[in-house]
This record gives C-alpha cells, structure tokens and sequence, in this order.
C-alpha cells in the first residue's frame, strides 16, 4: 500500500457539494462512492443526482418494515445501493438537479441513467483492508461521528475521546502519512474525507480525521461500490 | 497580598463585547439575518454556548483547529437535525456482500 493515496489527485472525486438545511448526508454518501467507481470503469468523471436519491429512493430494511431512506428526514448509503442497483442506476446531477427539499415527486427518467451499480460490498473494520479497498475500488462510503465536526476549522482531527455513534454520511478519498500531531509530538497517518457541506467548511470542504483508533466510528460502517463497465 | 494584584484587563463586560463582535463577524462571514430581535437573542446566546464548546473541543482535539463555523448559531440537535441525516439503524440489504480480503504487503 503507498504511504500517502488521495483520488482527487487521480481525476475520481467531483467538486465539493452542499446538502443544505436537509439530512441527506447518505446521498452525497452514495453518489461520491458511485462517481468514483464509475471513473474508474469508464475513465469519465459524471456528477450524479443526489435529489434522485432524495425523491425516488425508499429502499426499506429488509427486516424492519417502516425504517427506510427517508429523503431529508435521513437515510443509508448500503440502501440507497440497494435501491440504485434496483432501479438501474442514478441520473446526471445536470438531468436531476439537486434542490435540498423532499416534497418533490419522484423524476426519474430510466432513459438517462448515467452510471450503473454492478455490486457493493462492506468491508471489515481493519483499516488496511479498508486502505487497500480504497486503493483499488475508489472512494468508499463510510459513515462517522460529527460531533467535532460542527465546529471543525482545519487541521488533522484527533480527539481524545470522540463517541462511535454513527450520524453522519461522508466520502473517503484518501489517506496520509503525516499529519503533525503536537500535543502527541508525533506524525499521525490520517484518512481524507470529501464532505457535503460546502467549499467553505473545513479545507476546503474536507476533513482530516487520523487514522489508528476507529476514531469517531469512521472504521465501523464502510461500503464500496462497483459500477457496471459501459462498453 | 491583594493589594499586590491589581486586575489590568476587563472582565466579564469585555468578554461579552468580544463575543458580540465575534457574532457581527460571523453574520456577515455568512449572511446570517433573523426575523426578529427576540431570535436575534437567541441565537447569539447560542452562538456563545458554541464559541466555548469549540474551546472545549480545541482542548481535545488539540491537532485540529476549531472555531466559528457556519453551524455556530445551531444548538447540536438542531445540526444534527438538519445537517447530518445518517439512519445507523437500518440494517443490510440482501444485495450487500461481504468485500474479499485483499493483499496488503507490498
């Protein structure tokens, strides 16, 4: 594995989004995992609807009837797969512009599907398997504690204590070798996460978290996505 | 010995009129504006509850830096409410898999 990976530097990650006053976290979740994925399988960089996601997918638990993806009342990135591989695919974001409010009716239109899901998997919480996936499938969809991130500046997150409970969706796009950490007067590894929130969050929209520890739960839920190879 | 210390900087006046520049700065940084004076009052209450909450943080993510954000005239649930949106309780679909173990050495 290289000691530093980052996929916008590979063309796979498209410009920071913002979801706006709605929980729809999931879906910028989803569609980041899905442009990657159908980058790397057609060599073309597609911006994908999130508000697809929002209007059209209601994809259940399959043992909890009731607690589905729910638009901006929230929803799951492995369902929002689920309901992605079912329908075929999702549109351009130019096709299905996202407008941040789930009153709208469902405006899927199956002759413009941009990119398809062939399969998604979750992968195990060790993160050198989770560093290797990411190297070789492209960005994953992992979720994470945000408690930090409200009022989150810069730099590489490294909480000392930070709780595991899972409540927001984001992107992993990369990893690095050596965010400087001065109370721990150490290089801490951290990983690279694309969030939806806008280019005036965080560095540029992103966020460092470091690696190690399962910090925040980022390790816990993590999902990739393959896309169906276009001829 | 108290008559040896004599307080230089201003106390809790200075600290509120800090905080209320702080508030104007952020309202501009981000185009806040409230229907009324009342939300007005609120949210810059709010906004100094956030102002400490971001120290604490700092003192625990010492690596990071935090401060005022957009989210810091929003108390954690109405953020978490608004801005997050993640249903941790649903389980897998069927379609899921497992994701193969894959080489990690060289």
């Amino acid at each position: 594995l290289p000691a530093d990976f980052d996929w916008r530097e590979h063309g796979a990650v498209t410009a920071v989004k913002n979801q706006g006053s709605c929980g729809s976290c999931w879906s910028f979740s989803t569609t980041g995992a899905l442009e990657g994925a159908n980058f790397l399988a057609t060599g073309k960089l597609v911006s994908l609807s999130e508000q697809q996601l929002v209007d059209c997918d209601h994809e259940c638990d399959p043992e909890e009837p009731g607690s589905c993806d729910s638009g901006c009342s929230g929803g799951l990135m492995n369902s929002a797969f689920e309901y992605t591989l079912k329908a075929g695919g999702l549109m351009r974001e130019e096709d299905y512009p996202y407008t941040g409010t789930d009153r709208a009716t469902c405006k899927f239109d199956k002759s413009k599907i941009a990119a398809s899901v062939s399969n998604f998997s979750v992968i195990s919480l060790d993160e050198d398997q989770i560093a290797a996936n990411l190297v070789k499938n492209g960005p994953l969809a992992v979720a994470i504690n945000a408690v930090f991130m409200q009022t989150y500046v810069g730099g590489v997150s490294c909480p000392y204590i930070c709780s595991k409970r899972l409540d927001h969706g984001v992107l992993l796009v990369g990893y690095g070798s050596s965010g400087y950490a001065p109370v721990r007067m150490k290089e801490k590894p951290y990983w690279i996460i694309k969030n939806s929130w806008g280019e005036n969050w965080g560095e540029s929209g992103f966020y460092k978290i470091c690696r190690g520890r399962n910090i925040c739960g980022v390790d816990s839920m993590v999902s990739t996505v393959a896309a169906v190879q276009t001829s | 010995s108290d008559s040896l210390i004599r307080q230089v900087v201003g106390g809790a006046d200075d600290l509120l009129g800090a905080e209320h520049r702080h508030f104007e700065l952020f309202k501009r940084r981000y185009g806040k504006s409230y229907g009324s004076q009342e939300e007005h009052e609120h949210r810059f209450k709010v906004f100094r509850r956030n102002l400490r909450r971001a120290q604490r943080h700092q003192k625990m993510d010492p690596s990071a830096t935090h401060g005022v954000t957009q989210f810091s005239d929003l108390t954690p649930s109405e953020f978490r409410k608004s801005f997050l949106g993640l249903r941790s309780r649903l389980r897998l679909p069927s379609d899921a898999n497992t994701a193969p173990i894959l080489p990690t050495e060289d």
